[in-house]
């Protein structure tokens, strides 16, 4: 049975643990010596989210919301980086069938990781506000059963919130290519973790030779918006080892009242 | 007729950029701001069937026919908006982010979005110390009718205007902002709501992201709808 096309969210059964707690190598994680399951040092983990998401969820800390409760959570500046660099784990099925390729795509991390899936190691570079999408189709286990592990490291410059706060605490933050609002605001408590984490969806996106990137739509107007142009440009990729003889369709729909389609 | 097919020859391991030809539409329903008129939304849908394969890929979005010209009035110095060529007062609202821990979900934006709209706000000004805000966000902002400013992550504290002075010359990988930029442009670019694009709060960024920004920001001539560019058509 092929493996169904198109976008499948992995967003449940993650597990995390602090980087720190954890002897083993990625390659071990997700070969030999998965996690065994909820069991310290692993707790259960929320992708997309934070460390601090991780961490409240499993009311390993207080809400920093609540009252002066963000003063209870030690700082990334006092705690070193390692201490919110954390594990996040997690399996997944995913078997191909003849000419079908896959991606593992990250629409977001902070701020950088190393992957693992079944001993293969890959890198997700740096920066906030990028995405990342790898091809797995070679790496994925024979048996459909896929072991994923992502170690995530916080920004390269979390800073140091000076006693007197202040908007952007002591600036440091902006050294790097990510939200600066987690140094403090005039609004805003310091964030504890700097927001490093899994922190947008995570998918594997399951193609047959020939993948459409990025299309880019634009429209022109002319004779006062009745005459109107939609354009529309597609990166394609074939990913096999042949010429690939496509037809490439565009339609434009629109609902009408009542579920009525207009093509 | 607004269903297209294009036979492309892609050779192995490669990409390649197609442009389909323009699809014509005669006075289709346009997209306005909340206030001005309905948020009318059609269906894209591009799939590329390979011989011998079958469906290979899809893609879908909703989008919005609607032009947003927006330039600087010298009498006050304040940035006029048109849509569709009906000047817009702009009503809008600050916008940081959901959730100080990144607790994002389409429950909350819409419940956001939709408060703004029920305000009679028609922009939501994202600010450069946040994020880059995501599709979901804006996939509301479509429906609502809310135009987006999204600034990118300069701010006068943090690059160069700070109390102490700090960062003058922005992060410290320009390259890496600029990888970040374009790939959150195209993540976006689609959603009829997003209305400026913005290089940061309170401050310019530096002189070569400025540029580069203005340069791949600029639409194509091809685009732009003038008289010289509706003879090329």
């Amino acid at each position: 049975m092929p493996q169904q096309q198109g976008k499948t969210k992995l967003d449940s059964g993650w597990l995390a643990a602090r980087s720190t707690q954890v002897q083993l190598t990625g390659i071990q994680l997700t070969t030999t010596h998965p996690p065994p399951g909820i069991s310290s040092p692993w707790i259960p983990a929320v992708v997309p989210g934070t460390v601090l998401g991780t961490l409240l969820k499993n009311k390993l800390i207080p809400d920093p919301f609540y009252g002066l409760e963000n003063e209870a959570i030690i700082d990334i500046a006092d705690s070193g980086r390692d201490y919110y660099t954390f594990w996040f784990f997690t399996t997944f099925d995913c078997a191909l069938s003849g000419n079908q390729h896959v991606d593992l795509k990250f629409r977001a991390i902070n701020y950088s990781a190393q992957v693992y899936l079944n001993g293969h190691k890959m890198t997700l570079p740096k920066g906030m506000f990028r995405r990342h999408s790898l091809d797995i189709t070679d790496i994925l286990h024979p048996d459909g059963k896929n072991l994923l592990a992502v170690i995530v490291y916080p920004p390269d410059h979390p800073g140091k919130i000076p006693p007197e706060g202040g908007q952007g605490g002591d600036h440091e933050i902006g050294k790097d290519v990510a939200a600066q609002y987690v140094e403090g605001w005039d609004w805003m408590t310091p964030i504890r973790d700097r927001n490093t984490g899994i922190w947008d969806e995570v998918s594997i996106y399951v193609t047959g030779p020939v993948k459409i990137g990025d299309p880019h739509l634009v429209s022109s107007f002319f004779d006062n918006y009745k005459r109107v142009y939609l354009h529309a440009t597609v990166d394609l990729e074939n990913k096999s080892a042949w010429v690939a003889e496509c037809t490439l369709n565009i339609q434009v729909t629109t609902e009408l009242d009542g579920n009525i389609f207009l093509v | 007729e607004h269903l297209q097919s294009q036979h492309v020859s892609v050779p192995p391991n490669t990409h390649v950029q197609y442009t389909f030809p323009q699809l014509f539409f005669y006075k289709p329903n346009l997209w306005w701001p909340n206030g001005m008129g309905e948020q009318y939304l059609y269906d894209v849908g591009i799939t590329v069937d390979v011989k011998g394969y079958g469906e290979s890929d899809s893609w879908k979005h909703r989008f919005g026919f609607r032009k947003i010209e927006s330039t600087i009035d010298h009498a006050t110095g304040g940035r006029l908006f048109k849509v569709n060529g009906q000047p817009v007062f702009i009503r809008g609202g600050n916008w940081i982010l959901s959730d100080g821990l990144l607790r994002l979900s389409k429950k909350r934006y819409q419940t956001d979005i939709k408060f703004h709209t029920d305000m009679n706000f028609n922009m939501i000004r994202c600010w450069g110390g946040g994020l880059a805000e995501r599709p979901e966000f804006y996939h509301y902002c479509d429906i609502y009718g809310l135009l987006v400013w999204q600034e990118f992550w300069i701010t006068g504290d943090c690059d160069g205007r700070g109390v102490p002075v700090s960062n003058p010359n922005g992060p410290l990988d320009h390259d890496l902002f600029l990888l970040c930029a374009r790939d959150t442009i195209k993540l976006l670019r689609n959603h009829p709501s997003l209305a400026l694009w913005v290089g940061g709060n309170e401050q310019t960024p530096p002189e070569d992201i400025n540029t580069a920004l203005q340069n791949d920001l600029q639409l194509h001539p091809y685009f732009q709808s003038s008289n010289e560019t509706d003879s090329l058509l």
